[in-house]
C-alpha cells in the first residue's frame, strides 16, 4: 500500500 | 509538511542554536555533555547517510547539512579548542556511552523493516537517537547550578520530541497507511525519557530541592 514514509522526516 | 512537523522541526533547529551560541559567544560547555553530543553526531552520520542517494526538499537536504554541520561542530569544538574544552566537565561527564552504541545496533540487525545497509543503519539512528539523552540528564542531575541556556537547550530539545509525536498523530489521521512503529515506539520511548526528566525537575523546581 503506498502511503507516507518517516524517511521524510528529520 | 504539517504546522506540527514545521514547529518540531524549528524547535530541534532553536535548541542547536542555542547551545551554539552559549559555546560561541560564552566559550563556555559548562554542563554540557560531550558523551550525548557524540552520540547525536552519530546519529545524524547513520541516519543522512541517504543524503546522496534520495531527495525529498531542499528544505529537507538543507536541514540535514545543518544538524550535521552543526552537531560535529560542537564535539569539535568541546574536545579542541582550547577555552570551550576547559569549561568540559569532564569529571562529572562519566556515561559509559558506548554501552547505549551497542545494543542499538544489535537491536536494528534485529529488528527493522528491510535488511540493508542503508536501513539498518537508519534504524540505528532512530534506536541511538531515543537514548542518546541519557548522559545528558546524567550530568544534569549531579551539576549543582546549570545556567539558563543549558536548561533551555534540553527544555528545547523535549519539545521537539513532543511536536513529533503531535506531527505522527496528524499524519497517521491525514495520510493513508502511514504507519510505523519502529518510529512510532523509538519516538515514545526518547519523550518520556525527557518527561520523566522534565517531571523531577519541576519537583526540584517547585520544592527547591536537588534531584534525587
Amino acid at each position: 500500500p503506498r502511503g507516507g514514509s518517516a524517511k521524510d522526516e528529520l | 509538511m504539517n504546522i506540527f512537523r514545521l514547529a518540531g522541526d524549528m524547535t530541534h533547529l532553536a535548541s542547536v542554536l542555542v547551545l551554539l551560541l552559549k559555546i560561541h559567544t560564552i566559550k563556555s560547555c559548562a554542563g554540557v555533555s560531550l558523551r550525548t553530543q557524540e552520540l547525536y553526531a552519530i546519529v545524524f552520520a547513520t541516519r543522512y547517510l541517504d543524503i546522496f542517494t534520495s531527495f525529498v526538499s531542499v528544505y529537507n537536504t538543507f536541514m540535514k547539512l545543518v544538524f550535521l554541520g552543526s552537531s560535529f561542530s560542537i564535539v569539535w569544538y568541546m574536545r579542541y579548542h582550547k577555552a570551550v574544552h576547559r569549561t568540559y566537565d569532564r569529571e562529572q561527564d562519566t556515561f559509559r556511552h558506548w554501552f547505549l552504541v551497542l545494543p542499538c545496533l544489535v537491536l536494528a540487525l534485529l529488528i527493522h523493516e528491510k535488511f540493508t545497509f542503508l536501513e539498518v543503519l537508519w534504524t540505528f539512528s532512530l534506536y541511538l537517537e531515543a537514548v542518546a539523552i541519557l548522559p545528558q540528564l546524567v550530568l544534569l542531575q549531579r551539576t549543582r547550578n546549570i545556567d539558563n541556556l543549558t536548561g533551555q537547550y534540553i527544555f528545547l530539545l523535549g519539545g521537539y520530541r513532543g511536536l513529533y509525536i503531535l506531527n505522527w498523530i496528524y499524519r497517521y489521521f491525514t495520510e493513508p497507511h502511514f504507519v510505523h512503529w519502529i518510529t512510532w515506539i523509538a519516538g515514545l520511548v526518547q519523550t518520556l525519557l525527557y518527561a520523566d526528566f522534565f517531571y523531577y525537575y519541576f519537583l526540584r523546581f517547585i520544592g527547591g530541592r536537588g534531584v534525587e
